[in-house]
């Protein structure tokens, strides 16, 4: 039977798309940044995780887990959650 | 919560407002008794109070809009991003819209356009985003079908405008703190091999994969029930938990409320009408006996026979010695009953009738 709701998913390609979405549009991460702009990026979105997840009491991880993934996809108020 | 960084505040308490244009969802009667509701929430707590205007400029301009338009914070078409509001001060300054491209409703479904403007208007008068789950000003969407400024949007408020001139100050409901070591319950049940505590407006409950306590509320998986449950029990050969509040009952299967509920305790189990409520409810797997607790006695229910037990109510120290005159909650784990009373809560082996262990009440939670 289906399971009483878990959430479990591995992370779907999307998934990463979303992420980067949304810590752009709440989290302050910038969009712009050449290759090795990115790279440093990719340290970058681990803190900006890092901080979405302290801010929803989820488990600090720096990874987007189900859990991070499962409150990113909730319907919400368009103002970032940390100051500009 | 939070107050906007920089701490902008209207200094002029006594604010206009203005509805640019209306969203084709509802009734402009039902978006003017939204807007005029949500601002109402805000001046109840303080000395702020809020003036419709219907031209010119005013200090908080509401619209609906969507897509790009033109304040560089394009909205993105359907669910996401639902409303965003800038913080006090000139111009754009207060200003909440609203996208169009969601369905705007005045009741359960998405998205309840009073609750979303109530959260808009914190930030028009200088709150940011709380992370209290129970707040108003909590960044994600949740409804739980009554609007209500929570004690943390009134502190935060009050920080920014102090309190209202009301004599009574209003206060608002609490956020249940996992570790809390003051922590009660109103209801624990067991639902398909987890536990679910119950507090007010909210659910607890704990994973094995995951060591934080996960606490929302109720209204995400049964937006059908209401807050405050008193007891609750499942039945796991039916797969259906049964919840109780006075003298009505809902059952659900999974997330799903059965239809033809709430229906009344008397009919259905046979209480008297002497009782008004039900304490704590428990259910025992292998022999399909339910015990109800009822101040300080126990009925017992057999589940198959569909009827109460002869010789019942009995005082619950003749069953469950030592647990006390009063049950605030139990639920049933590896064949032990798990009795919830204030803080405390007692392990007790139904074959033996003893009491194992005395724990905390939160002692499930990892503190």
């Amino acid at each position: 039977s289906h399971g009483f709701p878990a959430a479990t998913s591995e992370t779907q390609e999307q998934d990463v798309e979303m992420v980067k979405k949304y810590l752009e549009n709440y989290y302050n991460l910038n969009s712009n940044g050449k290759k090795v702009e990115r790279q440093r990026n990719g340290g970058l979105v681990t803190e900006k995780l890092k901080q979405m997840q302290k801010f929803f009491g989820l488990r600090v991880t720096g990874k987007p887990d189900a859990e991070t993934l499962n409150v990113m996809k909730q319907p919400r108020c368009g103002v970032p959650d940390v100051a500009p | 919560f939070v107050l906007t960084p920089g701490n902008p505040r209207w200094e002029n308490t006594n604010l206009t407002y203005r509805i640019e244009n209306y969203t084709p969802d509802l009734s402009r009667a039902d978006v003017d008794q939204a807007i005029e509701k949500a601002f109402q929430l805000w001046s109840n707590v303080t000395p702020l109070t809020f003036t419709k205007v219907s031209e010119g400029q005013a200090d908080i301009m509401i619209s609906f809009v969507r897509g790009d338009h033109r304040d560089n914070s394009p909205f993105d078409g359907p669910g996401g991003n639902l409303a965003h509001a800038f913080q006090p001060g000139a111009g754009i300054g207060g200003d909440a819209h609203f996208d169009d491209d969601e369905w705007w409703t005045s009741n359960f479904q998405d998205y309840n356009l009073y609750r979303v403007a109530a959260h808009e208007f914190g930030h028009s008068l200088g709150l940011a985003h709380s992370t209290d789950i129970g707040a108003l000003m909590y960044p994600s969407y949740t409804f739980s079908g009554d609007v209500q400024l929570s004690q943390d949007d009134i502190d935060g408020i009050q920080a920014i405008y102090g309190p209202s001139q009301n004599p009574t100050q209003p206060v608002g409901p609490q956020t249940p703190e996992v570790c809390d070591s003051k922590l009660t319950f109103d209801a624990i049940t067991t639902i398909r091999g987890e536990v679910m505590f119950f507090k007010d407006r909210f659910y607890m409950r704990t994973n094995p994969l995951y060591p934080e306590v996960e606490l929302n509320f109720i209204s995400v998986f049964w937006p059908q029930l209401p807050n405050g449950l008193q007891a609750a029990y499942e039945v796991a050969d039916r797969d259906e938990v049964r919840f109780f509040k006075g003298n009505k009952y809902w059952a659900v299967k999974g997330q799903d409320v059965l239809r033809g509920y709430p229906r009344d305790i008397y009919r259905s189990f046979g209480f008297p009408r002497t009782v008004k409520s039900i304490d704590a409810a428990v259910s025992e797997e292998d022999t399909g006996k339910t015990y109800f607790f009822v101040a300080n006695k126990c009925w017992r229910y057999d589940e198959y026979k569909q009827s109460m037990d002869a010789g019942y109510p009995k005082m619950i120290a003749e069953d469950f010695p030592g647990i006390g005159n009063k049950v605030d909650a139990v639920f049933q784990k590896g064949g032990f009953f798990y009795f919830f009373h204030g803080r405390r809560q007692y392990k007790f082996d139904p074959k033996t009738k003893r009491i194992l262990t005395l724990l905390k009440a939160n002692s499930w939670f990892n503190c």
